[in-house]
C-alpha cells in the first residue's frame, strides 16, 4: 500500500483537482485506491458526488478516535475507488490534535489498521502547514506537489520543502517527494513557460512529464459531482490525469 | 481610519491580488493606505516589490510584541501606499498567539496605536480561519470577500459567514461585510455566469458592481514587483481594480 499526500500550502493550485482525478484514474486503471479528504472545506468529498448532509462519520471522527476507520469508508461512482469524506467538524481538529498524545502520529497509526487493503491511498491536504498536514506527511510514503504555472507558485516552495525535511528528520525517515506536477498550464502565457523552466531547475528529475493544462472540463466536473474521467473522458483534463496515473504506476514498479 | 480584511479560507481566489491592487488604487486616488500582509507566504510583500531578505521587522515581530508597529512600516513605489511586510516567521505565530493573553485582540490593540494615521488599512489574510485570521476580523471594520467564479467557490462560504458571525457576536460587534467581489471571471465559461447568479442570490445587495475578469497582466505584474496600475495602467486588470476602489470610496461617503 502506497500512501501519497497531495500538498502545497499555496491556495488554489489544484490539490483537490489532482487528488480526485489522480485517484479516479488509478481506480480506472485497476489499482484499488482510497481517497482521504483532510480539508475542512470538503471539496474532494463534494467533487466525487457525496452530499455533505449524508456524512455521519468523517475523517474528523476517525482522527479524534470516536470512530473506527473502517466505518468511515464510503463508495464512489468509480470501481476500485473509495473515499473517507471530510466535514466542517475538521475545523476544530487543528487545535484538538495539538493537545493529544503522539499528536504527529495519529493518522499514521490509523492508516496502519488498513494496511494492504488498498494499492494506493491519496490524501488531499488543506492549504496550510499545520498539525493536520503534518499528520499527513508523517503517515505518507511520499508527497506529490502541485504547482500552478504562476508567479507566486515559486514563493512558498522553500517553506514546503523545509517542512518536508523537518518531518523526514523527526517523524518519518522514509518520506520522499513523489514528484512535482505543473498545473493550470496556459501555453498562450509566457509566464507559464518561465515558471516551468524555473521549477525544473529547482527540482531536477522530479517534475512529472505530464503537465496539466487549464481545461474547462476540469473546472466543470466537480459541479456534477464526478471526476473528469466520468464527466468527459475525451477531454484534455481527463486524458492528462490518466497519463499522470500511468506515470506513477510505472514508477511504482521499482518500489 | 477604515480597516478592511480581505478574506476567504478557500485558496487561490484572489485575496492577495485584490489586497495589492485595491490598496494601490486607493493610494492612486489619494486615500492614504496601509497594506498589512498577514500571510506567512508573504505574497503581498513580494507583489509590491519588497525583497524578503531586506525585511527585519515584519508583522510577526509586531504581533508578538518584539517590535513597535511604527518601526515595521515600509514605503512602496506608490505615493500614499505603505506596507507592513510578512515573513516566514509568521508560520509559528498561529500557535504562539494561542497561548497569549487577550489573544483575539492582539492586532486590534496594535492598530489602535496608528489610529487616524491612514484613511484605509487593507489586511491580506491567509487561506485559513485560524487565530491569525480571527485577529484580523476582530481588528476590522469590515470584510471584503473575494469569490472565484468557479464551482468550489460556493462550498466554503457557509464556514466563512459563520466565522464572521461568531466574531461579530463575541469580539467585534460592529463587524460588517464590506462586499463580495467576483474574481477571475471568464465570459467564455458558462459556469462563471452561473456562479455569479448564485452568489447574488446568497448575498443580495452585497456583490460589488465591479467584476474582476481573468487578465494576464494581473498574473504577470507580481513578477515585476508592481501593482497592476504601475505595470500596465491601461489593462483590464488595472482598470477594474480602480473601479473597485471608486466603488468603495463612494460607499464610504455614507460612513
Ligand atoms: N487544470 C485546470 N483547469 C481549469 N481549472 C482548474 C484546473 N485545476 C483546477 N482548476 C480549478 O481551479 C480552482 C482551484 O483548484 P483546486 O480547488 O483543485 O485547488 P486547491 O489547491 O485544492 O485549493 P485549496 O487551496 O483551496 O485547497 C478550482 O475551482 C478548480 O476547479
Ligand atoms: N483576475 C485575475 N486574472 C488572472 N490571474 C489572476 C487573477 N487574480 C489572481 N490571479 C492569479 O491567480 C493566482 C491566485 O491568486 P492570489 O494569489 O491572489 O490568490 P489568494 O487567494 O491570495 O491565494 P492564497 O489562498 O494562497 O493566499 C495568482 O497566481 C494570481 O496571480
Ligand atoms: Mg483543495
Ligand atoms: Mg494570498
Amino acid at each position: 500500500m502506497k500512501i501519497i499526500s497531495i500538498a502545497n500550502q499555496k491556495g488554489g493550485v489544484g490539490k483537490t483537482t489532482t487528488s480526485i482525478n489522480l485517484s479516479a484514474s488509478l481506480g480506472y486503471l485497476g489499482a484499488s485506491t482510497l481517497l482521504i479528504d483532510l480539508d475542512s472545506q470538503a471539496n474532494s468529498t463534494s467533487g466525487v458526488g457525496i452530499k455533505k448532509e449524508k456524512i455521519e462519520k468523517s475523517i474528523y471522527e476517525v482522527l479524534i478516535g470516536k470512530e473506527d476507520i473502517l466505518n468511515s469508508i464510503m463508495d464512489t461512482d468509480i470501481d476500485f475507488l473509495d473515499i473517507i469524506p471530510s466535514s466542517i467538524n475538521l475545523v476544530g481538529a487543528e487545535i484538538e490534535i495539538l493537545g493529544m498524545d503522539g499528536r504527529e502520529y495519529i493518522l499514521k497509526k490509523i492508516l496502519s489498521k488498513i494496511n494492504k487493503l488498498y494499492d494506493y491511498v491519496i490524501i488531499d491536504c488543506p492549504p496550510s502547514l499545520g498539525m493536520i498536514t503534518l499528520n499527513a506527511f508523517t503517515a505518507s510514503d511520499s508527497i506529490l506537489i502541485p504547482i500552478q504555472c504562476e508567479y507566486y507558485a515559486l514563493e512558498g516552495l522553500g517553506q514546503l520543502i523545509n517542512t518536508i525535511k523537518a518531518v523526514k528528520n523527526n517523524f518519518n525517515s522514509s518520506l520522499d517527494i513523489e514528484g512535482v506536477l505543473m498545473t493550470m498550464f496556459d501555453p498562450r502565457i509566457n509566464l507559464s513557460k518561465e515558471v516551468i523552466n524555473n521549477v525544473k531547475k529547482h527540482f531536477p528529475n522530479k517534475v512529472f512529464h505530464t503537465i496539466i493544462s487549464r481545461n474547462v472540463k476540469l473546472a466543470e466536473s466537480p459541479s456534477y459531482g464526478k471526476p473528469c474521467i466520468l464527466y468527459d473522458s475525451t477531454s484534455n483534463g481527463a486524458v492528462s490525469y490518466l497519463e499522470l496515473a500511468k506515470e506513477i504506476l510505472d514508477f511504482s514498479k521499482y518500489f
